[in-house]
Protein backbone atom coordinates (compact mmCIF):
# COMPACT_ATOMS: atom_id res chain seq x y z
CA UNK A 1 0.00 0.00 0.00
CA UNK A 2 1.76 3.29 -0.86
CA UNK A 3 0.05 6.88 -0.85
CA UNK A 4 -1.13 7.34 -4.29
CA UNK A 5 -3.34 3.92 -4.13
CA UNK A 6 -4.43 4.53 -0.81
CA UNK A 7 -6.09 8.29 -2.46
CA UNK A 8 -6.65 6.62 -5.20
CA UNK A 9 -9.17 3.99 -3.38
CA UNK A 10 -10.33 6.81 -1.08
CA UNK A 11 -11.47 9.27 -4.37
CA UNK A 12 -12.67 5.87 -5.64
CA UNK A 13 -15.34 5.38 -2.36
CA UNK A 14 -16.21 9.29 -2.14
CA UNK A 15 -17.39 9.21 -5.80
CA UNK A 16 -19.49 6.44 -4.70
CA UNK A 17 -20.90 7.94 -1.59
CA UNK A 18 -21.16 11.11 -3.27
CA UNK A 19 -23.48 9.80 -6.33
CA UNK A 20 -25.48 7.83 -3.54
CA UNK A 21 -25.68 10.53 -1.42
CA UNK A 22 -26.61 13.04 -4.22
CA UNK A 23 -29.97 10.46 -5.40
CA UNK A 24 -30.97 10.17 -1.66
CA UNK A 25 -31.02 13.54 -0.50
CA UNK A 26 -32.72 15.06 -3.39
CA UNK A 27 -35.03 11.86 -4.19
CA UNK A 28 -33.61 11.78 -7.98
CA UNK A 29 -31.21 10.56 -9.90
CA UNK A 30 -31.83 12.40 -13.15
CA UNK A 31 -28.55 13.35 -15.15
CA UNK A 32 -27.50 10.01 -13.81
CA UNK A 33 -27.15 6.73 -16.42
CA UNK A 34 -28.33 4.04 -15.41
CA UNK A 35 -26.47 2.29 -18.46
CA UNK A 36 -23.31 3.27 -16.53
CA UNK A 37 -23.98 2.38 -13.66
CA UNK A 38 -25.05 -0.92 -14.57
CA UNK A 39 -21.81 -2.06 -16.19
CA UNK A 40 -19.66 -0.62 -12.93
CA UNK A 41 -21.84 -3.43 -11.03
CA UNK A 42 -21.06 -5.99 -13.96
CA UNK A 43 -17.09 -4.73 -13.46
CA UNK A 44 -17.22 -5.22 -9.49
CA UNK A 45 -19.35 -8.65 -9.93
CA UNK A 46 -16.91 -10.78 -12.25
CA UNK A 47 -13.59 -8.85 -10.45
CA UNK A 48 -14.37 -9.48 -6.44
CA UNK A 49 -15.59 -12.97 -7.13
CA UNK A 50 -12.29 -13.50 -5.65
CA UNK A 51 -13.33 -13.02 -2.45
CA UNK A 52 -14.26 -16.32 -2.44
CA UNK A 53 -11.01 -17.80 -3.08
CA UNK A 54 -8.24 -15.16 -2.54
CA UNK A 55 -7.40 -13.38 1.08
CA UNK A 56 -5.41 -10.16 0.69
CA UNK A 57 -6.23 -8.27 3.46
CA UNK A 58 -9.41 -7.00 5.88
CA UNK A 59 -8.88 -3.72 3.72
CA UNK A 60 -9.07 -5.52 0.75
CA UNK A 61 -12.25 -7.59 1.97
CA UNK A 62 -14.07 -5.05 3.10
CA UNK A 63 -13.47 -2.12 0.60
CA UNK A 64 -14.65 -4.89 -2.47
CA UNK A 65 -17.89 -6.10 -0.24
CA UNK A 66 -18.49 -1.66 0.49
CA UNK A 67 -18.06 -1.44 -3.44
CA UNK A 68 -20.39 -4.33 -4.31
CA UNK A 69 -22.84 -3.12 -1.78
CA UNK A 70 -22.92 0.51 -3.04
CA UNK A 71 -23.06 -0.29 -6.83
CA UNK A 72 -26.34 -2.59 -5.91
CA UNK A 73 -27.64 -0.04 -3.98
CA UNK A 74 -27.52 2.34 -6.61
CA UNK A 75 -29.34 0.39 -8.52
CA UNK A 76 -32.07 -0.16 -6.79
CA UNK A 77 -32.68 3.51 -5.96
CA UNK A 78 -32.62 4.07 -9.64
CA UNK A 79 -34.23 1.36 -11.11
CA UNK A 80 -36.41 0.55 -8.27
CA UNK A 81 -37.31 3.46 -5.68
CA UNK A 82 -36.50 6.78 -7.62
CA UNK A 83 -37.50 5.00 -11.10
CA UNK A 84 -39.54 7.64 -12.38
CA UNK A 85 -36.71 10.46 -12.22
CA UNK A 86 -34.37 8.75 -13.97
CA UNK A 87 -33.45 10.49 -17.60
CA UNK A 88 -33.90 6.99 -19.65
CA UNK A 89 -34.77 8.76 -22.97
CA UNK A 90 -31.27 10.74 -22.99
CA UNK A 91 -29.46 7.39 -21.19
CA UNK A 92 -29.75 5.78 -24.70
CA UNK A 93 -25.85 4.30 -24.57
CA UNK A 94 -25.81 0.47 -26.23
CA UNK A 95 -24.13 -1.13 -23.71
CA UNK A 96 -23.65 -4.33 -25.35
CA UNK A 97 -21.29 -2.54 -27.94
CA UNK A 98 -18.70 -2.16 -25.23
CA UNK A 99 -19.69 -5.47 -23.28
CA UNK A 100 -19.12 -7.85 -26.29
CA UNK A 101 -16.17 -6.27 -27.01
CA UNK A 102 -14.38 -6.22 -23.46
CA UNK A 103 -15.10 -9.93 -23.36
CA UNK A 104 -13.78 -11.10 -26.51
CA UNK A 105 -10.04 -9.01 -25.76
CA UNK A 106 -10.69 -10.90 -22.25
CA UNK A 107 -10.51 -14.00 -23.78
CA UNK A 108 -7.68 -13.12 -26.24
CA UNK A 109 -5.81 -11.23 -23.98
CA UNK A 110 -5.41 -12.75 -20.46
CA UNK A 111 -2.57 -13.43 -17.64
CA UNK A 112 -4.07 -17.16 -18.28
CA UNK A 113 -7.03 -18.90 -19.68
CA UNK A 114 -8.60 -19.29 -16.05
CA UNK A 115 -12.50 -19.02 -15.89
CA UNK A 116 -11.48 -16.23 -12.72
CA UNK A 117 -8.70 -14.69 -14.60
CA UNK A 118 -10.48 -14.21 -17.43
CA UNK A 119 -13.41 -12.70 -15.47
CA UNK A 120 -10.92 -10.73 -13.75
CA UNK A 121 -9.77 -9.19 -16.69
CA UNK A 122 -13.34 -8.61 -18.38
CA UNK A 123 -13.86 -6.56 -15.39
CA UNK A 124 -10.41 -4.43 -16.02
CA UNK A 125 -11.21 -3.96 -19.97
CA UNK A 126 -15.03 -3.11 -19.07
CA UNK A 127 -13.92 -0.79 -16.75
CA UNK A 128 -11.70 1.50 -18.41
CA UNK A 129 -14.77 1.99 -20.74
CA UNK A 130 -17.86 2.17 -18.19
CA UNK A 131 -17.86 5.68 -17.98
CA UNK A 132 -19.01 6.16 -21.46
CA UNK A 133 -22.64 6.20 -21.29
CA UNK A 134 -22.47 8.87 -18.02
CA UNK A 135 -20.24 10.88 -20.72
CA UNK A 136 -22.88 10.33 -23.24
CA UNK A 137 -25.72 11.35 -20.84
CA UNK A 138 -24.23 14.55 -20.36
CA UNK A 139 -23.13 15.57 -23.96
CA UNK A 140 -26.75 14.48 -25.02
CA UNK A 141 -28.38 16.91 -22.42
CA UNK A 142 -25.36 19.51 -22.72
CA UNK A 143 -24.95 20.18 -19.08
CA UNK A 144 -24.26 18.28 -15.68
CA UNK A 145 -25.30 19.39 -12.25
CA UNK A 146 -22.32 20.46 -10.08
CA UNK A 147 -22.74 17.20 -8.10
CA UNK A 148 -22.60 14.93 -10.93
CA UNK A 149 -19.53 17.03 -11.87
CA UNK A 150 -17.78 16.43 -8.87
CA UNK A 151 -18.68 12.35 -8.48
CA UNK A 152 -16.98 12.61 -12.49
CA UNK A 153 -13.96 14.22 -11.05
CA UNK A 154 -13.68 12.12 -8.22
CA UNK A 155 -14.15 9.07 -10.48
CA UNK A 156 -11.19 9.90 -12.70
CA UNK A 157 -8.82 11.06 -10.19
CA UNK A 158 -9.60 7.61 -8.83
CA UNK A 159 -8.00 6.17 -11.60
CA UNK A 160 -5.09 9.09 -12.36
CA UNK A 161 -3.78 8.19 -8.72
CA UNK A 162 -3.78 4.85 -10.03
CA UNK A 163 -1.32 4.98 -12.91
CA UNK A 164 0.91 7.06 -9.96
CA UNK A 165 0.81 4.32 -7.63
CA UNK A 166 1.60 1.95 -10.62
CA UNK A 167 4.35 4.11 -11.04
CA UNK A 168 5.68 3.78 -7.73
CA UNK A 169 5.22 0.30 -7.37
CA UNK A 170 7.11 -0.70 -10.65
CA UNK A 171 10.00 1.43 -8.88
CA UNK A 172 9.85 0.38 -5.09
CA UNK A 173 8.40 -3.00 -5.53
CA UNK A 174 9.26 -3.67 -9.58
CA UNK A 175 5.66 -5.03 -9.41
CA UNK A 176 3.62 -4.11 -12.87
CA UNK A 177 0.61 -5.47 -14.48
CA UNK A 178 -0.04 -4.76 -18.06
CA UNK A 179 -2.93 -5.72 -18.24
CA UNK A 180 -3.98 -3.04 -15.77
CA UNK A 181 -1.84 -0.43 -16.60
CA UNK A 182 -2.99 -0.25 -20.49
CA UNK A 183 -6.53 -0.49 -19.74
CA UNK A 184 -6.10 1.88 -16.59
CA UNK A 185 -4.38 4.73 -18.91
CA UNK A 186 -7.21 4.36 -21.46
CA UNK A 187 -10.16 4.78 -18.96
CA UNK A 188 -8.17 8.11 -17.15
CA UNK A 189 -7.81 9.38 -20.81
CA UNK A 190 -11.27 8.92 -21.23
CA UNK A 191 -11.49 11.72 -18.59
CA UNK A 192 -9.17 14.31 -19.94
CA UNK A 193 -11.68 16.62 -21.80
CA UNK A 194 -14.14 16.13 -18.89
CA UNK A 195 -10.95 17.18 -16.77
CA UNK A 196 -10.33 20.53 -18.31
CA UNK A 197 -13.98 21.52 -18.52
CA UNK A 198 -14.69 20.65 -14.53
CA UNK A 199 -11.40 22.97 -13.74
CA UNK A 200 -12.46 25.45 -16.42
CA UNK A 201 -15.96 25.54 -15.17
CA UNK A 202 -17.35 23.61 -12.33
CA UNK A 203 -14.82 25.07 -10.14
CA UNK A 204 -15.02 28.56 -10.85
CA UNK A 205 -18.72 28.38 -9.57
CA UNK A 206 -19.92 27.90 -13.04
CA UNK A 207 -22.13 25.14 -14.25
CA UNK A 208 -20.89 22.44 -16.05
CA UNK A 209 -22.54 23.25 -19.46
CA UNK A 210 -21.14 22.20 -23.29
CA UNK A 211 -21.03 24.81 -25.91
CA UNK A 212 -23.88 24.15 -28.11
CA UNK B 1 1.89 -16.05 -15.56
CA UNK B 2 -0.06 -13.98 -13.10
CA UNK B 3 -2.87 -15.67 -10.82
CA UNK B 4 -5.72 -14.48 -9.74
CA UNK B 5 -4.25 -14.08 -6.20
CA UNK B 6 -2.02 -11.52 -7.45
CA UNK B 7 -4.42 -8.68 -7.83
CA UNK B 8 -4.14 -7.35 -4.83
CA UNK B 9 -5.56 -3.56 -5.93
CA UNK B 10 -9.52 -2.49 -5.84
Amino acid sequence: MNIFRLLGDLSHLLAIIILLVKIWKTRSCAGISGKSQILFAVVYTSRYLDLINAFISPYNTIMKIVFLAASYGTIYLMYMKFKATYDVNHDTFRIEFLIAPAAVLALIVNHAFEPLEILWTFSIYLESVAILPQLFLVSKTGEAESITSHYLFMLGSYRALYIFNWIYRYYAENHYDLIAIVAGIVQTVLYCDFFYLYITKVLKGKKLQLPA
Amino acid sequence: MKKNSNHDEL
